[in-house]
């Protein structure tokens, strides 16, 4: 698990536009590293520029560590500014919406050892308080104009790093707010993470790693010339079977967006960890390996429902394969894409839960 | 009648 956690945090120094997550990233270990990465659409050259220019940040070991931190916080605060910006803007709206003391609560009610500990932990001298400490720096980062400046991004990351590491801060700070400061921190423990990686590898595997795009097909787009309703419909009559109406639908599902006059324009992607997992699994089935083999990938997003039915149909076809990813939500969301040439018994399983999520839609409704 | 295609079930899953 430990594992995974580093993967997911590489992953996200590869997503480097907002409300794109979705980057994955993929490690194998068998003498030689190869390190897989990927995202729901082909990287730029500027990217895939990018990735290298990390990796080779991280593993110049003649430099010193802070060095290679400092070269690789440039580099991230430079490609991956708007997603910075909006863990940023995400830590300041819990900010107001917490009362005036933002969510920082005193001190006092702590052993004063553990202040004590706290305090030298965060570099906070004896004579202030930890509260206060913490409630300047949140009001620090409130000036919108600052988000231009990078050496504000990149404070802003390596304080909330900081803040973010002792497990005793959670005494002090929101749950909510904690949560976002962390995650806003993700960005510094990715950078000490990968570097501390790079420096247990012998010289050797260092200098023969392995570094690859696993490119998907570009997404599509596709129009949807039928309304959600009309397709539950359509899909009973065609098998004979009892129609929900309109309204049943509606009542059973409130959610359920009423109909546009215009037509609903979907893209259509391959997701990330589907490619990689494609990739790996059929140069192994080429290698004809067939010992057990542990497949971790990391990501940046969690998994959606039919990429978490894929993976389990991958995994039932090929036992010797463990495949690991950690996180899951279980959202239901459009546009998703086999990856091409799926062996038909994995499509056809797919296709079987999309048959019985539309029954089970026509169920409740009639 | 042909039925849905995969993109439409998946869109429809997807709104509901």
């Amino acid at each position: 698990s430990k594992h995974l956690v580093l993967l997911d945090l590489l992953a996200l120094l590869l997503v480097t536009e907002a409300k794109s997550d979705v980057a994955a990233t993929m490690l194998r270990t068998n003498g030689s590293m190869k390190f897989f990465y990927s995202k729901n659409r082909p990287f730029t050259d500027s990217e895939n520029k990018y990735v290298r220019t990390l990796f080779n940040y991280a593993s110049e070991t003649n430099r010193s560590v802070a060095d290679r931190y400092t070269n690789l916080m440039a580099a991230i605060v430079d490609k991956c500014q708007k997603k910075i910006k909006s863990r940023i803007s995400k830590v300041l709206r819990r900010v107001r919406e917490l009362s005036t003391d933002r969510g920082i609560h005193s001190e006092d009610r702590l052993p004063l050892e553990l202040v004590e500990k706290l305090k030298a932990k965060l570099g906070i001298g004896p004579e202030q308080s930890l509260k206060n400490r913490l409630i300047s720096w949140l009001d620090y980062l409130s000036p919108a104009q600052r988000l231009k400046d990078p050496e504000f991004l990149r404070y802003a990351i390596v304080t909330a790093h900081s803040i973010g590491i002792p497990s005793d801060i959670n005494l002090l700070i929101d749950q909510k707010l904690l949560r976002r400061i962390r995650k806003l921190g993700d960005y510094m423990g990715a950078v000490t993470q990968l570097v501390g990686e790079v420096d247990l590898l012998p010289p050797q595997v260092l200098q023969t790693l392995v570094i690859q795009e696993v490119p998907p097909p570009p997404p599509d787009r596709i129009v949807i010339e039928k309304t959600s309703v009309e397709i539950v419909e359509q899909w009973a009559r065609n098998r004979h079977i009892e129609e929900p109406t309109e309204t049943n639908l509606r009542i059973q599902f409130p959610s359920l967006p009423q109909p546009l006059s215009q037509q609903n324009t979907i893209t259509r992607s391959v997701h990330c960890e589907c490619t990689l997992i494609t990739k790996i699994v059929d140069d192994l089935v080429q290698q004809g390996t067939s010992p057990l083999v542990t497949l971790e990938v990391g990501v940046s997003k969690s998994l959606c429902n039919l990429c978490e039915v894929f993976m389990g149909s991958v995994k039932k076809r090929y036992p010797n394969i463990t495949i690991m990813v950690s996180t899951h939500h279980g959202k239901n969301v459009s546009g998703w894409r086999l990856p091409p040439l799926t062996p038909l018994e994995i499509s056809r399983e797919v296709e079987d839960h999309i048959n019985s999520c539309i029954e089970e839609i026509r169920c409740k409704a009639t | 009648e042909v039925p849905p295609t995969l993109d439409e079930m998946i869109f429809a899953i997807s709104q509901i």
